[in-house]
């Protein structure tokens, strides 16, 4: 958005490119200051929070000024005196439970125009059967042109695609225009400044909201589909058709005091609906905490109608008092999960999960983070899966993350809210359903190089597993391949070679749709790999993810929790150098940033020389 | 095409971009005295890619040495050799070392060629190789010289007028567009010009990835740094 009075927002656009699931967003807004005197002007987007910026500029009378990404401590060095004066802030704020804010201000002066441009760049998650692509649209008053583009591009081909928006009213919704051919998909929206009025005669938009665009490709392939492009390679991998594995699930639940009131009814009411979704081949038990721990039965109970019957009744029993003892709690879910398996009173192939709720840091027993994470690691040994899910927002939630991502799950946050219940039942949807165990993707060592992970504990129904890479040899356009994998009835592998597609014969009319997003792709992944690894590694581990995280980023250009976009805004008499940043938020902190110095230098020389000329 | 001047002993170089329509033959060296002509023709992308401008790259050199009788014709597909009227073609796919009384070449598959030239010259061409694929890029080769010391004081050419050195001040360093490459003031050959402080790469080492050389870069086709300008160097033929 980009707001003020006397300002006239002549020009949004927003823009989005979509190929094989990688999204590059490019957000253009336009306005004129029709005061006499300068005016600031502000220019506000929300974007994912799983994206990251890539570029950002500001255009004021035919000058251009451009974000830089820069090492995040060298930009903080740099610029530590603005920092202490204060002439500095961050750009980057967070938004809610899924969005980010990019937020700057320039003084522009009067009668002059200003194009902000930020453009950003995510993988689209395949949840429940579909990828989303969500924009945030808040312009704050009528638009000269408004107008939000998406193109999909999917060489697998489109079974689906839907546009619809929270802002979208009857009236809106014609306008609303989607083609969908085969493989690529053509959405767009563009209101005139009336139809986004609010009623005939006032100047408030309708326009105020998200916009979504879900779909799905098709999956004719078992073994899933790679493509291959100028030295990368990406395979995605979600077979459809398998029967769900049996799960062994236990419930760790925090009952400690400050759960107490509306969290803890809500625990109830989640629990409940999740419990109406077991089947009968499925094993379940509850593990109550506080300072204490208590469990519902012993051992795991089968999903009988009648045990659940009365698992639900022990749900409503559940009430919050005391302490938290979540190291005593986890272990005692590992013990009821491998004495099961160890008896084999549970089914040999079948995904063994705890799901730990909690909304507080442990403060009884072994309340020391590192010592729960390295108690709970070496108690699972990669056996079974640990799902968290941290209740609101005084939650430690990097502990949460870190040790779920140690034992091979993942971690969330449920917001405090009216929709807690659905949140909660949203996750355990999400992962309930485990078609496929440990899933390994094999590729010849002498052919591929700087894999992302490519060992994965499970797959969900809906989901979708993606590995990248790069090859060894750029000219390569054939790669064989191996998947291996554990279904509810056999060892699968599945054994293929896979082409490089011409992608001049599957988008025949479409320059080619942008340059390299594999490798952009690749670069995403390994990024979120290596970040993954700094906060679960070893030390030696996290040193080296840094160093290769920080590279990729800056060579890449992505804004992440290494980096900073520093952008330099034009002097004026009151600023007569202003710097702003732009960082990645990561759970924990925020970042603040930087201004720089002038270095004057003088050389002379006078030498033989060596030359060439080259072109890159 | 990316022009770089490199001044070892201080560890800095001078760079330039030389951009044209695509078909346009330059002279790199021309060196009457020793009977030395170096001359390159630049291709463009297959298509222009929408994020960014036309570039151009050397697809072909042709290298004359009229005392030794001997013409050399390198493209990205082959490398036509002619010496004394007889003629061979050398495939980027060989792996091969020719040595003769006059010129040594050397044929690193899928890299380079090296070519000596008897008491006068040693250079490298080197073969950037893109993915066949590739929607906009094709193959395409890069110029380096490696010894030069026994050309003439009448060497000349978009290289070549480099060979024996310039005197060159650099001062007044100030921020400029990009914050990461400051701007300066460069004296040379009597005028003022504007420089970057930016890198180019040297790809001799590591073909794919490249090694980075700071440099100085002079813009507008390296205007102020060459001599005269850039159509005084375009030629209508290889030879």
């Amino acid at each position: 958005s980009v707001s003020v009075s006397e300002i006239e927002l002549q020009n949004v656009k927003i823009n989005c490119m979509v190929t094989s699931r990688f999204a590059h967003t490019v957000m253009t807004s336009m306005a004129l200051n029709k005061a006499n005197v300068s005016q600031e002007v502000f220019f506000d987007v929300e974007l994912p929070k799983t994206a990251f910026i890539t570029n950002f500029s500001m255009e004021i009378n035919g000058n251009t000024y451009v974000g830089v990404v820069k090492e995040k401590e060298k930009a903080k060095k740099q610029y530590e005196a603005a920092v202490s004066s204060g002439k500095t802030a961050g750009l980057v704020k967070a938004s809610g439970r899924k969005m980010e804010k990019f937020s700057v201000s320039v003084n522009i002066a009067a009668n002059s125009n200003i194009t902000f441009t930020l453009t950003f760049e995510e993988l689209l998650q395949r949840r429940l059967g579909k990828y989303e692509l969500m924009i945030r649209v808040k312009p704050k008053q009528l638009v000269q042109n408004f107008e939000i583009v998406a193109d999909v591009f999917e060489p697998q081909g489109i079974t689906f695609l839907n546009a619809h928006g929270t802002f979208i009213t009857n009236e809106l919704l014609p306008l609303v225009e989607k083609t969908v051919t085969d493989k690529r998909a053509h959405v767009s929206f563009s209101p005139t400044l009336d139809q986004q009025r609010k009623c005939p005669d006032c100047d408030g938009t309708l326009i105020d909201g998200d916009f979504f665009i879900n779909y799905d490709v098709n999956r004719e392939d078992m073994f899933g589909n790679i493509q291959i492009v100028n030295g990368y390679f990406v395979h995605f991998f979600a077979p459809a058709d398998f029967p769900k594995l049996p799960k062994n699930v236990v419930f760790v639940i925090d009952r400690s005091g400050s759960m107490s009131g509306t969290k803890m009814h809500q625990t109830h009411e989640g629990l409940k609906t999740i419990l109406n979704e077991l089947h009968e081949e499925d094993h379940f038990g509850f593990v109550t905490f506080s300072g204490d721990v208590k469990a519902w039965k012993p051992s795991l109970t089968t999903a009988t109608k009648e045990n659940l019957k009365n698992a639900e009744a022990f749900v409503e029993t559940i009430t919050a008092s005391g302490l938290t003892n979540i190291n005593d709690a986890v272990l005692f879910a590992v013990k009821m999960l491998k004495d099961a398996m160890n008896k084999k009173t549970v089914p040999e192939n079948s995904a063994s999960m705890i799901i730990l709720l909690t909304d507080g840091n442990p403060n009884e027993g072994e309340s020391n983070i590192q010592s729960i994470q390295n108690n709970v690691k070496n108690a699972i040994g990669g056996e079974m899966t640990l799902f968290c899910l941290g209740f609101g927002y005084d939650v430690s939630y990097t502990f949460l993350d870190v040790m779920a991502k140690q034992n091979n799950g993942l971690a969330r946050r449920i917001y405090e809210g009216s929709d807690a219940v659905v949140q909660l039942q949203g996750f355990y949807d999400e992962i309930a359903n485990v078609l496929l165990s440990d899933v390994n993707f094999q590729y010849p060592e002498n052919s591929v190089n700087s894999l992302t992970g490519s060992k994965f504990k499970q797959l969900f129904n809906g989901s979708e597993i993606v590995v990248a890479g790069r090859l060894n040899d750029n000219m390569m356009n054939d790669l064989p391949f191996e998947v291996t994998a554990q279904s509810v009835e056999k060892d699968l592998v599945f054994v293929g070679n896979a082409t490089a597609q011409d992608w001049k014969t599957i988008f025949p009319d479409q320059e080619y749709i942008f340059g390299d997003f594999t490798e952009h792709l690749w670069a995403y992944l390994t990024i979120q790999n290596l970040l993954d690894k700094i906060e679960k590694g070893s030390p030696e581990e996290k040193i080296k993810a840094t160093e290769d995280a920080l590279e990729l980023s800056l060579k890449y250009n992505f804004v992440t929790p290494l980096t900073s976009m520093v952008v330099t805004k034009p002097e004026t008499e009151e600023n007569p150098e202003d710097t702003f940043i732009a960082d990645k938020l990561t759970e924990d902190q925020r970042r603040h940033v930087p201004q720089a110095a002038g270095v004057t230098l003088q050389r002379t020389y006078t030498s033989s020389v060596t030359n060439w000329v080259d072109s890159d | 095409p990316h022009f770089i001047i490199e001044f070892a002993d201080q560890n800095d170089a001078l760079c330039f971009n030389i951009n044209d329509k695509p078909g346009t033959i330059f002279n790199l060296i021309k060196d009457p005295l020793i009977g030395i002509i170096v001359n390159g023709q630049t291709i463009g992308d297959k298509k222009i890619d929408p994020e960014n401008t036309m570039n151009t790259y050397f697809g072909s050199f042709g290298i004359v040495h009229a005392k030794f009788g001997i013409r050399l014709v390198v493209t990205t597909q082959d490398i036509l050799v002619s010496e004394k009227g007889k003629q061979s073609k050398l495939f980027w796919s060989d792996n091969i070392s020719i040595k003769g009384s006059n010129m040594d070449l050397h044929v690193a598959k899928d890299r380079s060629l090296t070519v000596t030239l008897r008491n006068s010259v040693k250079f490298v061409i080197v073969l950037h190789k893109v993915w066949k694929k590739h929607p906009y890029h094709q193959d395409f080769l890069g110029f380096y010289t490696l010894d030069s010391h026994l050309f003439s004081q009448r060497v000349h050419g978009l290289l070549g007028q480099f060979f024996h050195g310039i005197t060159f001040e650099v001062s007044d360093m100030f921020k400029g567009k990009d914050p990461d490459k400051p701007d300066a003031t460069m004296f040379v050959k009597g005028h003022n010009l504007t420089v970057t402080r930016g890198w180019q790469k040297d790809f001799r080492k590591d073909l794919k990835k490249g090694e980075n050389v700071p440099c100085w870069f002079v813009h507008k086709n390296g205007t102020g740094l060459i001599d005269g300008e850039i159509e005084d160097y375009i030629v209508s033929g290889l030879f």
